[in-house]
């Protein structure tokens, strides 16, 4: 690309198509375009590098929502962690916490995920890599009471953070979604204030269902942020433009491997120069 | 939805005989954002819309039909030939026991798959033995275990920190003695790109011959299903492909990419978290999704 010397209509075209293949959706990919057609018009980009770094300083101003650090002051600090099915919450999780051991916390976890075949030996297999006590109950017990003896736990331990994991659910499923809501409630029953974060794992080589996904876990949730998982593979996760730009929702980190070190802090402008690599 | 925006689209094609380039080129448009939209990989629409570009042209204009459903119903058509029409079930055939192998990405449902499967066989009239070869992943063993005693089929012993060829060997050997006569084997999830990992793989394939090397994948994948599924043909070699988390609201383009790439069938689609929740691949609801 950069071996063009006039902005033309093909350039446009493969710059294009770069992003729609990254995931970034059509609509999206149009809005951005537009933009761009109209400072070529007004003759506002001399060559192809100048465009490609206008076209990189769209992207940027959609990806640069900054969340705010979270306020560990608040304590416990509870953080519930939702998503589709085979997203990465688990995993995530136990990278996160992990990560905050490191840092001097002390961390409890929650196995809310009573119902995927064993989910709670999942959970517990981390924790006890990590160092992290998970509270569990037996398998179909009532994810909402796992979550409220979870709080109670956190509070008579005097934990610094508590994690919630919860059963991956389609966002479609309106009975998993009421649920989801029920454990959300009951969080804050127990701890005024909780869930101080509510973290939507998204995987990367989710295509425009992301979007969906992102919309009713919002509205059934309330999402704080998001952490996009298996960036270590093929897939740009190019839906993360959109869905910044849409629901002005941060993405705090992104996942790169199945170890407990494998989380990273979000960079846009990392992410950025990743879409045209 | 996509018929709304082609009759838009035709509002001006009112009065013509014929369906030319010019008269459908905002038509076709408007499939192939249809079709981004539904996570179609962009090459593989371009050349689905060549396809029907070629079909359409020339095409006389039914009186019983508008340009719009005409210009649909051939969009369709492609859509179910390309999808697949006939189920195509598992070849079983050969040597036995028959073996079954299942790989994809981390997350892609193969576990869950590899128990509904099982049940699947054995309600037809077939002794499966489930065969956890996942030894990475915390609990991918108990997960299986839990899952084979749901459905009552006898799941191999595996070790913790076995080999995973090891393993798949030893459990064909055993499901002989045992007289079960259909080995399902769950493996660990692996990106198409970790060469070790696929090595395992291909490793694994050798040894045991499979029957059937199917590739378990999200229907809400998007644009790299295609580079998914190119390097598990490439490297491994499928026979097949299952389709999972379909009852939710992917459009799920990831099954014409995967399907355009490699050729191969899809052999299953998964709807939902229980073990129930398997079905035999049908082109209609996977090209009505598409279509949108
Ligand atoms: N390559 C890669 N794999 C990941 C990443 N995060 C998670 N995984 C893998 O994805 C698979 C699913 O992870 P889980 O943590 O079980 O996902 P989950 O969302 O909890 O799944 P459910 O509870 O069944 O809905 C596992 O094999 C993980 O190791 C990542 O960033 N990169
Ligand atoms: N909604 C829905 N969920 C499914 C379907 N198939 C599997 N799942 C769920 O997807 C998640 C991941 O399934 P697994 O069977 O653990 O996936 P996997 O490919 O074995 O994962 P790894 O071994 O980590 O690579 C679980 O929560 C399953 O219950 C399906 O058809 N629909
Ligand atoms: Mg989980
Ligand atoms: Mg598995």
């Amino acid at each position: 690309l950069l071996g063009r010397r006039t902005i033309d209509p093909e350039l446009l075209d493969e710059l294009e198509e770069i992003l729609i293949m990254a995931d970034m959706g059509v609509e999206t990919v149009q809005n951005i375009f537009e933009q761009i057609r109209s400072d070529v018009r007004r003759n506002e980009l001399k060559d192809p590098k100048a465009l490609r770094q206008r076209l990189k300083e769209c992207l940027l101003e959609r990806l640069s929502i900054q969340p705010p650090d979270m306020d560990f002051r608040q304590k416990p600090f509870v953080i519930l962690v939702v998503g589709v099915n085979g997203v990465g919450k688990t995993t995530t999780i136990a990278k996160l916490a992990h990560n905050l051991k490191k840092q001097g916390k002390s961390v409890l976890l929650v196995a809310a995920d009573t119902f995927r075949a064993a989910a709670v030996e999942q959970l517990e297999a981390w924790g006890r890599r990590i160092g992290a006590p998970v509270i569990k109950h037996g398998m179909n017990a009532d994810p909402s009471a796992v979550a409220y003896d979870g709080m109670e736990a956190a509070v008579k331990r005097n934990v610094d953070v508590v994690i919630v994991d919860t059963a991956g659910r389609l966002h479609t499923k309106v009975n998993l979604m009421e649920e989801l809501k029920k454990i959300r409630r009951v969080l804050g029953k127990k701890i005024p204030g909780a869930p101080h974060e509510v973290l939507l794992i998204l995987d990367a080589t989710t295509g425009q269902n992301a979007i969906s996904q992102a919309r009713l876990f919002n509205e059934a949730a309330r999402i704080t942020s998001i952490a996009l998982t298996k960036l270590d593979g093929t897939a740009k996760g190019g839906i993360a433009a959109s869905i910044t730009s849409e629901m002005k929702i941060p993405i705090r980190y992104i996942g790169i491997g199945e170890g407990m070190e494998d989380l990273r802090p979000f960079d846009p402008a990392e992410f950025v120069e990743a879409l045209f690599s | 939805n996509l018929s709304g925006r082609l009759d838009a689209a035709f509002k001006r094609l009112k009065g013509y005989g014929k369906l030319s380039e010019e008269n459908i080129q905002e038509g076709l448009r408007e499939v192939r954002l249809a079709f981004l939209e539904a996570d179609v990989n962009y090459k593989v629409v371009k050349d689905f819309i060549a396809s029907v570009r070629e079909k359409a042209v020339g095409q006389e204009v039914m009186d019983s039909l508008t340009p719009a459903q005409q210009v649909i119903k051939i969009v369709h058509e492609e859509l179910i030939n390309l999808l697949g029409r006939k189920f195509q079930g598992l070849n079983l055939a050969g040597r036995q026991p028959a073996v079954i192998m299942l790989a994809g990405l981390q997350g892609s449902g193969k576990t869950t798959t590899a128990a509904k499967l099982a049940r699947w066989l054995k309600g037809k009239g077939r002794r499966p033995y489930l065969v956890p070869a996942d030894v990475y992943r915390p609990a991918a063993i108990d997960q299986l275990k839990s899952l084979g005693a749901q459905i009552k089929v006898e799941v191999h012993p595996t070790e913790p920190g076995a080999s995973p060829v090891d393993i798949a060997r030893q459990a064909v050997s055993k499901a002989a003695l045992a007289n079960l006569d259909t080995v399902i084997i769950d493996t660990a999830g692996r990106l198409h790109v970790d060469e070790a990992l696929m090595s395992e793989l291909k490793d694994m394939k050798s040894v045991v011959e499979p029957q059937e090397t199917l590739l378990v994948a999200d229907a809400m994948t998007g644009q790299d299903a295609v580079n998914i599924a190119n390097h598990f043909d490439k490297e491994i070699g499928i026979t097949g492909v299952v389709l999972t988390k379909l009852e939710g609201d992917a459009r799920g383009g990831a099954a014409l990419s995967i399907r355009a790439v490699t050729g191969r069938p899809i052999k299953f689609v998964g709807v939902g978290e229980k073990l129930d929740a398997l079905e035999p691949f049908h082109p209609d609801r996977v090209a009505n999704r598409i279509l949108g």
